[in-house]
């Protein structure tokens, strides 16, 4: 996290903001929502008390506007700048600019007020950008649901401020997990279109980041539909999909569109309803199978027929001799089975039917 | 003369990113229109790129400039 310079904080406790108009894309009691609950994320770890007012000056001064609105900070037109905020002080300190020209929400589409708002106000208490993508003072506009704040902006506005001195019980979502960490493991892994995709927590990951996949986003922010967590993945290269498993559901993916009719139950691939949970999945091109791996056992599913395998559930150690006995993701690349399990990384040849060579798990992200 | 004229998308690019680096890194104005980013300019780039874990270059490369394109918040990256 970062704070402005000469660390500006509000020197009382007892803040008052005011909305001084509203955007015709929601509902005026929307936007009233919207604010307050973002302010709430702040004063549920902070002293900080948050009083509206309706007429004269407030601390926090909330508008909308575009283009040139005033502060000789002009807004750009739809995308681009969404917002800004000043930091705490007298007159223009602490207000708080929306601009007018981009679609607000309730929702995942266009760009989510309350979402917009909370890191917005996080400036107007005297947070600056963080450079960690799992923030909320992460500069860049990210949708997310659950709770905001991470520990990253737990730990910034509580070094200005101090915490709640009556805390209620807050989660704070992970903050992006280090790239290089060498006790790093995975959700879930698999192929899209040529790049291998890394699940971790609410975060994907792809080794190089490509022009259109930065080399970590959040899940949410690509794919609105998806869980936060994932339990394993696989592509099907034959018909273009994704399958993203979490629970007893799944998902398929074409690119960054869900297709219609998901989420589906994994029982409809002719898992058991015993099973809960697929730890890992992985299409092998060359047979046109997929494993789907769940705790000690595995499966064999045939794309082509859309039908189990018989003979199946198998023991993981008895058919992948020097693996560990469980698995958290796979993929498949020429020819050789890449299984993770905790920070490992296992190459196994399908060939000569052995483990030819064992990583860390974070090799494959070239740490 | 024997510079190979940049194309309009090089240039596009490049005021995009002397743009960016202007409103949130600070960097000078007027470099606009420069054939070959300064010293300074590209010690802008590379804040940048530090500031997103993406690699540092120094140079406008694809990463750096799918960033830039995506919305974000109007408050600097750095300083006031």
């Amino acid at each position: 996290y970062n704070h402005f310079p000469r660390n500006l904080k509000w020197q009382n406790t007892n803040v008052t903001f005011r909305i001084l108009n509203y955007t015709p894309d929601l509902k005026k009691s929307d936007v009233d929502k919207a604010i307050r609950r973002a302010l709430n994320l702040w004063s549920a770890v902070t002293p900080l008390i948050f009083k509206k007012l309706h007429k004269g000056n407030a601390d926090i001064m909330i508008s909308f506007g575009s283009r040139e609105h005033g502060d000789y900070n002009p807004f750009d037109g739809p995308d681009g700048l969404l917002a800004h905020a000043y930091p705490p002080g007298q007159g223009i300190g602490g207000d708080t600019h929306f601009d007018e020209d981009e679609h607000w929400t309730k929702d995942s589409s266009a760009y989510n007020l309350f979402v917009v708002a909370a890191h917005e106000l996080g400036h107007a208490l005297g947070m600056s950008h963080s450079s960690d993508p799992g923030a909320l003072m992460y500069p860049i506009y990210t949708y997310a649901t659950g709770y905001l704040l991470s520990e990253d902006d737990i730990e910034g506005i509580q070094d200005l401020y101090g915490p709640n001195p009556n805390p209620k019980k807050v989660k704070p979502r992970p903050d992006a997990p280090k790239k290089c960490d060498p006790t790093l493991s995975f959700d879930a892994a698999t192929e899209l279109r040529g790049e291998t995709i890394i699940f971790k927590d609410r975060y994907c990951r792809s080794p190089m980041s490509s022009v259109n996949a930065p080399c970590m986003f959040i899940i949410a922010s690509t794919w609105p539909s998806l869980p936060n967590k994932v339990d394993a993945s696989y592509e099907n290269p034959e018909k273009d999909l994704v399958i993203i498993f979490s629970g007893i559901k799944m998902w398929a993916l074409n690119g960054y569109n869900l297709v219609d009719g998901y989420p589906k139950y994994i029982h409809k691939l002719g898992l058991p309803k015993s099973v809960r949970k697929i730890d890992a999945a992985v299409n092998i091109k060359d047979t046109g199978k997929t494993l789907l791996f769940t705790d000690e056992e595995y499966w064999s599913y045939d794309e082509a027929a859309g039908t189990m395998d018989s003979g199946y559930p198998r023991s993981i150690e008895d058919d992948f001799p020097g693996m560990d006995d469980e698995v958290d993701a796979a993929v498949y690349h020429y020819g050789q089975l890449y299984f993770f399990h905790d920070h490992l990384q296992y190459e196994y040849s399908y060939s000569s039917k052995k483990v030819i060579r064992i990583l860390r798990a974070n090799s494959i992200l070239n740490c | 003369s024997s510079a190979r004229p940049l194309e309009s998308e090089d240039v596009g690019n490049r005021l995009l990113a002397e743009k960016y680096l202007q409103r949130f890194y600070g960097a000078p104005a007027g470099l606009q229109g420069r054939s070959t980013p300064s010293d300074s300019f590209q010690d802008k780039i590379k804040q940048m790129q530090r500031f997103f874990r993406l690699e540092v270059t120094g140079n406008i490369d694809d990463n750096t400039l799918d960033v830039m394109k995506q919305a974000r918040c109007g408050v600097p990256d750095i300083g006031e």
